[in-house]
């Protein structure tokens, strides 16, 4: 199994935010997957560490309903987050917590997100945890046709690009709904950002 | 939500924060 590292929680947020918004590209949000074991079978596994939500244009135009988006399944999203903010505030929703604006296909995406984890060498972390090697897919019909559930589900939720880099404790995940080709400056800046990730980080 | 993992906690509740503001802010283009 990966080494089983201290992650340094307190600086993750403000690193995943320094990827997203330093990048020359517009990225629409990024993943912490922290890597663990599963004490009754010792089998190694990514879970949520942290995430950072920048958006996209598509937030910014969320007054107009989107047409993918049946009226069911906004009701049903936004259902989900009144539960969530009552949830988190400990009390039932008040006028302030109800939600009114539309939730988009990418935010959607990222909440769903927090309810993933992934074996070891299963789906896209944990195959990049596998390979110890970054993966990058970019373009819609190569999302729409990869191996990776997640990847095809990411597609459907408007992601064009999606990367995976493999870092000390886990593995950092940013996707865009923006077409991006691969650059080696981001993933080196990942590592950078993430190779400190034990004890007292960068 | 005692068995909600705090990572996940304190991920939507900065999510569900950020979105608060983010939806009270005037839309782009509101001049």
């Amino acid at each position: 199994p990966p080494m089983a590292g201290i992650v340094n929680q307190e600086t993750l947020q403000q690193r995943l935010q320094a990827l997203i918004e330093g990048a020359r590209e517009s990225w629409t949000y990024a993943i912490f997957w922290q890597s663990s074991v599963d004490v009754s079978n010792g089998a190694s596994f990514l879970a949520w560490g942290d995430g950072y939500y920048k958006g996209c244009e598509e937030d910014k135009r969320k007054m107009l309903p989107s047409p993918a988006t049946s009226a069911a399944d906004q009701e049903h999203r936004k259902k989900v987050l009144r539960e969530l903010n009552s949830l988190i505030s400990g009390a039932a929703v008040a006028g302030e917590d109800a939600v009114d604006e539309e939730v988009t296909d990418t935010e959607w995406f990222f909440l769903v997100s927090m309810t993933q984890s992934f074996l070891n060498g299963a789906g896209f972390p944990g195959h990049v945890l596998f390979t110890a090697a970054p993966a990058w897919v970019a373009g819609t019909e190569r999302l729409a046709a990869a191996g990776c559930e997640r990847v095809r589900q990411a597609q459907t939720f408007g992601i064009q690009t999606m990367v995976c880099v493999p870092v000390g404790g886990g593995v950092v995940e940013f996707g865009s709904t923006d077409l991006i080709y691969q650059n080696i400056d981001i993933v080196d800046k990942v590592k950078v950002l993430f190779n400190f990730n034990f004890g007292g980080g960068g | 939500d005692g068995d909600l993992p705090i990572a996940r906690k304190k991920s939507l509740q900065r999510f569900l924060e950020k979105r608060k503001e983010r939806c009270r802010a005037p839309p782009p283009d509101a001049g």
